[in-house]
C-alpha cells in the first residue's frame, strides 16, 4: 500500500518543488519505490528531474482528459523513469496556455487522482504530489487523494501569514472529501542560521503550530539550486552537501514514523 | 495621466510583492502620487504595507463584485492610505476560500481594472498592480489594464524556464486585449554576488532577452525581509540599506525613461 504525500502551499517559492524532487529521491535512495506526480502546469518537477519535452509520452494532462477507463497500459504510458532507479515521475505535460486553461477546467473532476491511486498502490511505497502555488481544483484534487500533506515554510513574514489561509483549506478538505488527511508536518526551508527573519519565523511557527513543525530544517544550500541546472536530485549532484543530508534525514524520519504506525 | 505597471510572473516567490511595495514606495518617496493595487488573494502587498483587516473598508473583491456603476465615492472607499504620504493601496480583501473562489469567477470581467483606471488617471502618477503566482483571469485583467509589465526574475533554473511561458501569455495579450502593453523590463532579484546560480542566471537572461533586462539588479538584502515584519517599505525601515538604494535607482530609471518619451 503506497503512502501518498502532497507538497502544498499557495505561497510561492517556498521550496515545494525542491522538496518533492529531493524527498522523493531520498526515499528512492533508501530503496523505496517512489513516484513523483507533477500537477503544476509550470512543469517544474519534471524539469528538475531532467525530463525533456520530446521524451514525454503522456502525463497529468491526459489523466484528466481521458474519457475511457484508466487502464493499466494507459497509466504505464504516463509513468516516466528518471536518472534514479527507484524514482519515477508522471509529468505535467502542459505546453500552451490554452492547454493550461483546459487543465484548470478538467481539474473539477476532483476524484481523478484518487482513481489512479488504486493502480499505483501496488507498484510504489511512496507517491509525492508537487502542487502549484495556488489553491484551486488541482491542489484540492491532490489533497483529496493524499494520506498526508507536507507544508514547506520559507522564512519570512508573508509565508507565516499564508499558513493560516492554508490551514483553513485543509480543515475544509478534512471535513469533506478526505477526513483521513493528516498534516505530515510544516517543514522550515531555505533556513539561514543567525538571520533575524529566520529566527523570528522559526520561533513563531513552533509557538503556534508546536509539534506540527518538523524538528529537521532544510538549510539554504547553493547545491540545491545548482542541482536543478543539472536536472538531478541533489543526492546525485552532490551527495556530501548539507542539502542532501537534510532531505535524507527528513525521509528517514517519515519512514520511521510509518513503521511505528 | 497615470502610468500603470503590472508586476507579474507565474513562478512563485520571485519578489513580485517585494517589488510592488518597494518600487511603489520609491516613486512616492520621490514625490510621485502612487497607488498599489493588490490583486493577489493572499493579500501579501496589503500585509506588507501594514494594513490591518479591521481598517479595510472595501477593495478589489468589491470592485469585481459591484453591479452598479463604479462611481467616485465607491472607488474612494476602496483606496486606503499607508505609512507614506504619497502611497495609497487598494487591498485584496478576500478572507475565506469561498470568497477566493468567487473572486476567480468574477475575474472573468476582464475589463474591470480598465474601468477604474479612468478615474485613477487624474489622481496618481504611478499605479502598480501586484499579481498572484498564476496566469488566470486576475493577471490577464491586470495586463489588459496596464501600460507595461515588470517581470521579476529570481536566480535559478526554474525561474529562467518559466520566462518562456510568461512571454507567450504576454504576446497573446498584445495580440488581443492590449496591443499597447510593453515590457518595462525583466528585473533580476534576490541576487547574491559570486554564486554560480546567480552568475549563470544573469548570463543566460542577458543573452536571450538582451536589453529587455534592467541593468539594475535587486540584491538579496536581509533588510527587505525584515521590513515586511514591520509592515513598512524598506525606505522607511532602513533608508541606508542596499535594498532601499536598489529600488530608488529602479524608480529613478523608470521615471527618466518616461520623461524622455
Ligand atoms: N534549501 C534551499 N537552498 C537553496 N535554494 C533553494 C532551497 N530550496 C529551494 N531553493 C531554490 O529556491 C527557488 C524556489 O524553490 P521552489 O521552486 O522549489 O519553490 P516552489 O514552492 O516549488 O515554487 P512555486 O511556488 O513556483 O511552485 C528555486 O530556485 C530553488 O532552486
Ligand atoms: N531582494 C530581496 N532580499 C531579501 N529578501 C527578499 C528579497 N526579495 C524578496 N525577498 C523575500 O523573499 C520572499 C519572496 O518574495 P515575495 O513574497 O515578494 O515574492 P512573490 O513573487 O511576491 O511571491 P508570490 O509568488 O507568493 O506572490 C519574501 O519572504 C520576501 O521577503
Ligand atoms: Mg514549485
Ligand atoms: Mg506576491
Amino acid at each position: 500500500m503506497a503512502k501518498v504525500i502532497s507538497i502544498a502551499n499557495p505561497k510561492g517559492g517556498v521550496g515545494k518543488t525542491t522538496t518533492a524532487i529531493n524527498l522523493g529521491a531520498s526515499f528512492a535512495y533508501a530503496g523505496y519505490k517512489t513516484l513523483v506526480i507533477d500537477i503544476d502546469p509550470s512543469g517544474a518537477a519534471s524539469i528538475g528531474l531532467g525530463l525533456n519535452k520530446e521524451e514525454i509520452r503522456q502525463g497529468v494532462y491526459d489523466i484528466y482528459k481521458r474519457q475511457d477507463g484508466l487502464d493499466v497500459d494507459f497509466i504505464e504510458d504516463c509513468i516516466h523513469s528518471t536518472s534514479m532507479d527507484n524514482l519515477h515521475i508522471i509529468p505535467c505535460n502542459v505546453w500552451a496556455s490554452e492547454q493550461e486553461e483546459e487543465l484548470f477546467l478538467m481539474a473539477s473532476k476532483l476524484a481523478r487522482l484518487r482513481l489512479i491511486r488504486n493502480y499505483l498502490n501496488k507498484k510504489y511505497h511512496y507517491i509525492i504530489i508537487d502542487c502549484p502555488p495556488f489553491v484551486g481544483n488541482l491542489t484540492v484534487g491532490a489533497l483529496a487523494a493524499s494520506d498526508s500533506i507536507i507544508i514547506p515554510l520559507q522564512c519570512g513574514y508573508l509565508s507565516l501569514k499564508a499558513l493560516n489561509r492554508l490551514m483553513k483549506v485543509i480543515r475544509k478538505i478534512q471535513d469533506g472529501m478526505n477526513y483521513g488527511l493528516k498534516i505530515e508536518g510544516i517543514l522550515i526551508t531555505l533556513y539561514e542560521y543567525g538571520t533575524n527573519v529566520c529566527i523570528k519565523t522559526e520561533n513563531e511557527a513552533r509557538m503556534v503550530f508546536k509539534e506540527m513543525v518538523f524538528d529537521i530544517k532544510i538549510p539554504k544550500n547553493v547545491k540545491l539550486g545548482e542541482a536543478v541546472f543539472n536536472g538531478k536530485p541533489v543526492v546525485l549532484y552532490d551527495s556530501k552537501s548539507v542539502g542532501t543530508k537534510a532531505y535524507l534525514q527528513l525521509a528517514a524520519e517519515i519512514v520511521e514514523r510509518d513503521q511505528v504506525l
